[in-house]
């Protein structure tokens, strides 16, 4: 509750018109910053175990990438094989929209919360992107793949390595033709 | 060839090559010539002793002399992939754009790159986008009002009153905290912001979102301080997204727009996990 009602009073603060027009001074935006941090950390905590009673991923991690604006993900920056990504729909409708985890530059596969694969591409980051200042550089590339996600529910998707035998395609190559298929076979 | 295509099932852009610009939009059976610009407006700088002498500033939108239109030649590449498609743009040192179309999605993304804005020459700088078509707009255009019902905007004029348009720029300037749109009988066009920004039309067919200012003086408003984040030692660098949607003009609001917005705004959370179990559904 205390988490929450952090998160609550952050948001809240962040309805002031400095906040919203950016009036504030350079010292208060930090301040703001701070404020938000720290209770989007917070909140991080309640979604984890909400996440781990929800799924069968008792020791999952459920990390946020704040950085994701910005191509960057410390968790997947080495390596993203074996990643969960646990998509949650926060909009009280079925929604259909791209996903793009930052990736070193390696062959994927994509599947769904049953296993079925989801074609995926690999889209290098601008060099303009790249070149920037104090940015982690090791994520050159996003993996972009479609998800369909209920209403304010959530769904998975679990990004593998390519078997050694396929590894010869190429790496913008699309790996199955399927779409996911899920939103209609069960409504 | 002089144009490069780039298409999908709902939407196909046309490039001019031999600038590097945007040229035509083609989506919801509505083609339309529509050209991306950036601009740079010089911030006005003065003593803030009479209203005449008001820097541009974090309250103030005070644009010293004409806009500068980035016309030098727009590098491009392509990204062609099957579910989505990129044009990287490199305008400048200091703005940069991906446009982009995803598969089945009915809207063309514009991931803008804007900073560190340069001040060398002791001049601050306001960096807009702007989208230029066709369309007999007649002085009319539509900003939403935080995200709920859009009002309707008549250039160089205010509803209840008689307005002094001696800023003829900044006089029409509006909050776009969602959405910006233009339309004639026959066409509409729309640009959904991720984030609240300043926006108008100056001209008819024409839509101007402003999108990163590094201003060198304050404007005596009370922040008390110039938006120019000197900690950093340079300028910061700003990253956002446009999304554009061209339809057949409509009398009803329109619910593709709706949608499309609470997207943008309440976009999947992603959490991320190591796992070798694959999850299933509880």
């Amino acid at each position: 509750s205390e988490n929450l009602e952090n998160l609550s009073q952050a948001m809240g603060i962040m309805q002031h018109h400095d906040a919203v027009t950016g009036t504030e001074k350079q010292a208060v935006a930090q301040d703001y910053d701070r404020l938000l941090y720290e209770a989007i950390s917070g909140a991080e905590n309640n979604a984890r175990d909400a996440l781990r009673i929800l799924t069968n991923l008792t020791s999952g991690e459920f990390d946020s990438c704040l950085e994701l604006n910005i191509s960057a993900c410390a968790f997947t920056q080495k390596s993203a094989n074996n990643v969960v990504v646990t998509v949650v729909n926060p909009l009280g409708h079925t929604s259909t929209q791209y996903v793009r985890v930052p990736v070193p530059k390696e062959n994927y596969i994509v599947t769904d919360e049953k296993a079925r694969k989801v074609p995926s591409e690999l889209v290098a980051v601008p060099w303009q992107v790249l070149s920037l200042e104090h940015r982690p550089n090791d994520t050159q590339h996003e993996l972009v793949f479609q998800a369909t996600v209920e209403k304010i529910s959530n769904f998975y998707i679990r990004i593998l390595p390519v078997p050694k035998s396929q590894s010869h395609l190429s790496y913008n190559s699309v790996y199955a033709h399927n779409s996911i298929g899920r939103a209609n076979d069960e409504e | 060839s002089n144009e490069l295509i780039v298409e999908n099932s709902l939407i196909k852009l046309v490039f001019d090559t031999t600038t590097g610009g945007l040229k035509t939009i083609e989506m919801n059976g509505v083609t339309e010539n529509i050209e991306q610009s950036f601009g740079i407006y010089k911030g006005f700088q003065g003593n803030n002793g009479e209203a005449k002498n008001r820097s541009s500033g974090a309250y103030i939108f005070r644009p010293d002399g004409n806009i500068e239109i980035l016309s030098n030649k727009v590098e491009l590449s392509v990204y062609d992939g099957t579910k989505v498609k990129e044009v990287h743009q490199h305008f400048n040192e200091f703005v940069s754009q991906v446009v982009r179309l995803y598969d089945g999605i009915n809207r063309v993304e514009f991931e803008w790159l804007v900073g560190p804005i340069p001040t060398e020459d002791e001049v601050g700088r306001e960096i807009v986008t702007r989208f230029t078509t066709n369309i007999a707009s007649n002085g009319k255009f539509y900003t939403d009002s935080n995200g709920r019902e859009m009002l309707e905007r008549d250039r160089n004029k205010r509803e209840n009153f008689d307005a002094d348009m001696t800023e003829s720029v900044s006089g029409n300037y509006y909050p776009v905290t969602a959405q910006i749109s233009l339309q004639d009988d026959k066409k509409r066009i729309t640009l959904l912001n991720d984030r609240a920004q300043g926006g108008a039309s100056l001209r008819d067919g024409e839509l101007e979102l402003m999108l990163h200012r590094r201003l060198l003086s304050d404007d005596a408003f009370g922040v008390g301080e110039a938006l120019n984040e000197v900690q950093y030692g340079t300028g910061l660098i700003a990253r956002g997204k446009i999304s554009l949607i061209l339809d057949a003009a409509s009398e009803n609001p329109n619910h593709a727009e709706r949608s499309t917005q609470l997207e943008l705004h309440l976009p999947f959370w992603k959490f991320f996990s190591k796992s070798n179990n694959v999850a299933s559904v509880k």
